[in-house]
């Protein structure tokens, strides 16, 4: 399954 | 505070991208130019834009200023503009942006409250490089799109291919193939991400032709990182966060 991450999982 | 553009692409070409994730935009000014930072509600994408004083006809600010904007209200105002108008803009002590479009378009516009927090940017490395023309760009985005809604990049030594794969199909486009139009590529480790057209298009779109040149900085799994080099701009990056296994 894939799903979109979120930008702030990388601050 | 008091900024002059020489001509019109740069500042249409910025409002447009950044049209494409928020509805309000709040920019900070500051004696060294104008900065913008922001994500669209999901915080799929972030847009940080640094545009240095050098790069205006005329800039002046005595101390540091943030004002935010409607994004279509001022976009509508811009727009006003032909390619070789200068826009000036400058704020009113009633709060409103005064907006000079070419020699003799006066517009006032109505500021609204800055909801500004500091955004972070993503601390991530990038291990691959692949620099291209922005119209090429644009076009592999749309080769892929009639197959899938996400775009694949894959980087190995330094070769370099982009794909999609969707229910009607697949698409691997080879980029030693058209080297012409490639500038460069460079991998310190092989990378594979998965980026959603759906930002990716609008965004590269709206900065179009204004950017020569884009570099895409990625590594497996990560956040891609486009800057569009524009002429006059110090900084356009748009960072876009991958689609991964979960």
């Amino acid at each position: 399954i894939r799903g979109q991450s979120s930008i702030t999982n990388y601050f | 505070f008091e900024a002059k553009t020489s001509g019109s692409d740069d500042l249409k070409a910025i409002i447009s991208a950044i049209s494409t994730l928020v509805e309000e935009a709040t920019f900070v000014a500051t004696a060294e130019g104008i900065t913008f930072r922001g994500m669209d509600p999901s915080h799929v994408a972030l847009i940080d834009i640094s545009w240095p004083n050098s790069a205006f006809e005329k800039y002046e600010c005595d101390s540091d200023i943030k004002f935010g904007v409607r994004i279509d209200e001022f976009s509508k105002l811009i727009k006003r503009a032909d390619k070789k108008d200068s826009i000036e803009i400058s704020i009113s002590e009633q709060n409103m942006l005064l907006v000079t479009v070419g020699k003799n378009k006066k517009y006032k516009m109505r500021l609204i409250e800055s909801s500004a927090t500091d955004t972070p940017l993503p601390k991530i490395p990038y291990d691959s490089k692949i620099t291209l023309s922005s119209s090429r760009f644009d076009k592999i985005l749309g080769d892929v799109q009639v197959v899938s809604d996400y775009l694949t990049i894959h980087t190995s030594d330094s070769k370099a291919d982009f794909s999609g794969k969707g229910d009607s199909g697949e698409v691997v486009i080879d980029l030693e193939k058209d080297i012409d139009e490639i500038g460069e590529i460079s991998s310190k480790e092989d990378s594979i991400g998965t980026y959603s057209l759906e930002y990716l298009n609008p965004v590269v779109k709206a900065v179009g032709t204004t950017a020569g040149q884009i570099t895409c900085e990625f590594s497996s799994a990560k956040p891609l990182r486009i800057e569009f080099k524009v002429a006059n701009i110090g900084r356009i990056h748009f960072y876009l966060a991958p689609r991964v296994e979960s």
